[in-house]
């Protein structure tokens, strides 16, 4: 009837979906984000790693991001094809020695007129 | 399953600045079946990658790896 | 808290349909998680 679960749907959720405190992860966060360039303030307070609350991360599985993951109903975003370009130019760099590639292909078209 | 519109109504108040903004049965049933399709969609990526590392349990680790594009 | 309950329970729900569909099994974690995801959403 209403929006919050009623007698038999709490039952339900306590049983099979609610996260106790005798489990090993008892709470799940999301990251928070967190920009360097702003002032303390704006960024909120840094959130410190709690014994039992697992923090979801963006990053544990980021050498994983080279390639577009497998979709359901909803394809990749163009931000999303782009972030996955980027790590795979990360990745690229990482086995590079010594001067870049991109650098050197970059030099190669630079025209100092266009930036002076 | 799937997403009541009451429900829908009380989150989407949670972010409204006046409280009495209404908001109409279609734009619910709309809000209703986009969280669905978030759910749904965070779900089955979750599978595949499970399918793909050969376990039957889908685990926060399958679902961190499908997060960044997600979320993306 | 009741409202992220009403979320929480929804999403399991779902999930308990592509646990059905898929022949694969969601960790309570991995529930919480997508329902924290969806919240925040």
């Amino acid at each position: 009837k209403d929006w919050f679960l009623s007698e038999e749907e709490f039952k339900l959720w306590n049983r099979l979906y609610r996260l106790r405190n005798s489990d090993k992860i008892k709470e799940i966060t999301l990251p928070r984000v967190h920009f360097p360039s702003l002032q303390e303030e704006e960024n909120g307070p840094i959130q410190k790693p709690t014994t039992g609350i697992h923090e979801l991360s963006l990053g544990e599985w980021r050498v994983w991001q080279d390639h577009p993951f497998p979709t359901h109903q909803v394809d990749h975003s163009e931000r999303c094809h782009h972030f996955v370009s980027v790590m795979q130019m990360i990745e690229r760099m990482r086995h590079e020695e010594g001067e870049s590639n991109y650098e050197l292909e970059m030099k190669s078209y630079l025209q100092m007129e266009d930036v002076s | 399953a799937g997403f009541r519109k009451e429900l829908v109504s009380r989150l989407l108040h949670l972010h409204f600045k006046d409280d009495k903004t209404k908001v109409s049965g279609d734009a619910l049933q709309l809000m209703a079946e986009l969280l669905r399709i978030f759910v749904v969609e965070a779900a089955v990526r979750g599978v595949r990658q499970a399918q793909a590392e050969d376990t039957a349990l889908v685990d926060v680790d399958q679902l961190e790896k499908v997060l960044p594009q997600l979320v993306c | 808290q009741r409202l992220k309950a009403a979320v929480h329970y929804t999403v399991g729900c779902l999930c308990q349909e592509v646990e059905a569909d898929k022949e694969v099994q969601f960790s309570k974690q991995t529930i919480a998680a997508i329902s924290e995801m969806t919240f925040q959403q």
